[in-house]
């Protein structure tokens, strides 16, 4: 049976900033 | 900027074992809120931002698409995602939902509510290494 990690149920919106 | 349409997963299918952070497994459908939060909490890497949903509309591509925009963290970032509508996004408070939880509940099994204007998703980012 495969296990999944957590963080891969989530997306990843990484906004890019410049602070 | 619109990002790459992410195809359906086969771990949102009814059943999927997920690993948090600490080791724990569950299935995805018993995945709650505060998992998340203590998963994040955990990982030197990654953080828990709130992604507020500002505008859900089809997509000009295909009538299985639809775009969803987000307003991500503090700085409220506009971040533009194009999903299937069957796609599920894990609301905070409330679990599971999406553009169409009926073909959801249908394709995956996944209890699933309609995802709306206002409601806040859980999203990652990278943690800020100092």
């Amino acid at each position: 049976v495969p296990v999944f990690p957590w963080h891969s149920l989530v997306p990843f919106l990484a906004p890019t900033q410049s602070d | 900027s619109t990002m790459v349409p992410p195809s359906l997963p086969p771990y949102f299918i009814k059943g999927s074992i997920i690993q948090l952070a600490d080791g724990e497994l569950k299935r995805v459908e018993d995945l709650k809120t505060e998992d998340f939060i203590q998963s994040a909490e955990i990982s030197s890497e990654l953080k828990i931002d709130s992604s507020t949903v500002e505008r859900i509309e089809g997509s000009h591509t295909s009538p299985n698409f639809a775009v969803v925009q987000f307003s991500v963290g503090e700085h409220r970032t506009q971040v533009s995602v194009e999903v299937l509508v069957e796609y599920p996004f894990f609301v905070f408070g409330q679990g599971w939902s999406s553009c169409c939880p009926d073909r959801t509940t249908q394709l995956l099994e996944l209890p699933c509510t309609k995802l709306s204007v206002g409601d806040v998703c859980i999203s990652l980012t990278l943690k800020n290494l100092r």
